[in-house]
């Protein structure tokens, strides 16, 4: 089982938009796939028609009994694809659990007990840094960062890339992250710019290629189905698929 | 002194946009404008050339002393235009103040020493709900909500407002709200469905009308300058313009 995290802690970059198509085009490759909403905000669970405001049971579950993982998982309406759904109740996680000991491996373990179930599990992390990213950082093999090809969000990047060091140094075990240029535009010169530096400052763990700007991602939200599903032919979802190569190349070195 | 805050807890939705393009046409019309950048990761402090990393001072200085906020304000470069920049250190303002009493009329009681000198003040409010939200909220007049028009952010926007009430419900003056429809693609029914939905469920909060998408926003944050000083005549800027005349004309009732 290959788990894979989406992640970035500015909004609005495209974590779920990656997460969602990527699943979708392994699930069209007869591939087993569980999709893991761990933002509050439930824009995955909203996504696949359901309303973290009103769900009972989600990964805020898995926190009170880790051994439930199997009650809260939910159907997608898509084959080979399934939904561990979030509810505003996450948002709560932070205060609560604060530095209690141990709350870093809650996902991490309760994903161990799906391990014959599911080829591949993509975890969309929540905009910030708390005590659900330590577990994504935990529990993943590969972590995916989306960052949208502009001047400001490569500040951000740097900040991001520094604190993730600080979280893993704490831990001992091998970890791979792909940085992902996306909502690439070629016609505007700050999208040039930006990717050309972005080229100069990272070596391989930055993507050789760009997810471009596709208006028909918007669409494929509205509808509720991933753009790999609803037009496999388009520009966004044929570019998620060329990423998907090559993760696929990688997975099998780890 | 009219304060206009903007915010979203939804991130990547054009709130450092809107309040850098709405205070650069209130500048070239010869208003006196201070831009408060409260977001620890300081996209306004970074588009206008400086770094929140290394900046000594900052609004974080101003919860250590309220009285220096003439010594943080720094100049922008552009006429009329200042700018009290973000620093990273703001990040830990929750955890160290907590529920600590009176510590969410800060800002409010910092801009009141400004009275004489800006006509207008903007916040910039970070991605989240937490003690700087509350300050922001303590001090505007106005809060502008730029919620983009598509399926996923409609849903934030609802649970957003509801929230902000039961932040209201503990202060007795009066507020007002707009909701600003922004990153509109008139090509895409996704956008065509979603301001529709808008329009069904929210008054006259909702502008009448909306910011188109364009790209040249992404080119002025590039060069750090606001696109209404960059190229006024841009639909983008021309866009924030109309918004700015209705908001003007609201702002004489108060
Ligand atoms: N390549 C792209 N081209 C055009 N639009 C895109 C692209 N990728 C994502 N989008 C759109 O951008 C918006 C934000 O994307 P998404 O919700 O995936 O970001 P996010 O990082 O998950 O946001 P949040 O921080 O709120 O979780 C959505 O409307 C999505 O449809
Ligand atoms: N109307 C628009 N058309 C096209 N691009 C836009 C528009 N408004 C904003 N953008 C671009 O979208 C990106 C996000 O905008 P912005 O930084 O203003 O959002 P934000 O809500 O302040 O984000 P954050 O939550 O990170 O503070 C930027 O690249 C900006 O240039
Ligand atoms: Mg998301
Ligand atoms: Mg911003």
């Amino acid at each position: 089982m290959h788990i894979w995290a989406v992640a970035n802690q500015k909004g609005g970059v495209g974590k779920t938009t990656t997460a969602v198509t990527l699943a979708g085009h392994l699930a069209r490759r007869g591939k087993t796939v569980l999709l893991v909403d761990m933002d509050p905000h439930g824009s995955m669970t909203t996504y696949f028609g359901h309303d973290p405001d009103s769900l009972d049971q989600s990964l805020y579950t898995l926190f009170q009994d880790v051994e439930r993982v199997m009650d809260v998982i939910i159907p997608t309406g898509f084959e080979n694809l399934s939904l561990l759904p979030a509810s505003t109740a996450l948002a709560t996680l932070d205060r609560q659990l604060g530095t209690q000991e141990g709350k870093g491996l809650v996902l991490k373990n309760g994903l161990r007990s799906l391990e014959a179930r599911y080829e591949y599990v993509i975890l969309d992390c929540p905009p910030l840094l708390g005590i659900l990213m330590v577990n994504a950082l935990a529990a993943c093999e590969h972590l995916l960062l989306p960052v949208q090809t502009e001047f400001l969000a490569l500040k951000g990047l740097e900040r991001m890339l520094r604190t993730i060091a600080m979280i893993l140094n704490a831990r001992k075990h091998h970890f791979i992250y792909t940085i992902v240029p996306t909502m690439f535009d070629r016609r505007t010169r700050a999208s040039l710019e930006a990717l050309r530096s972005m080229r100069e400052q990272f070596g391989t763990e930055l993507w050789d290629s760009v997810i471009p700007i596709d208006t028909q991602f918007r669409e494929a939200s509205r509808v509720g189905k991933p753009l790999s599903i609803m037009v496999p032919s388009s520009r966004g979802s044929r570019a998620y698929e060329a990423l998907l190569d090559r993760l696929l190349g990688q997975a099998d070195n780890v």
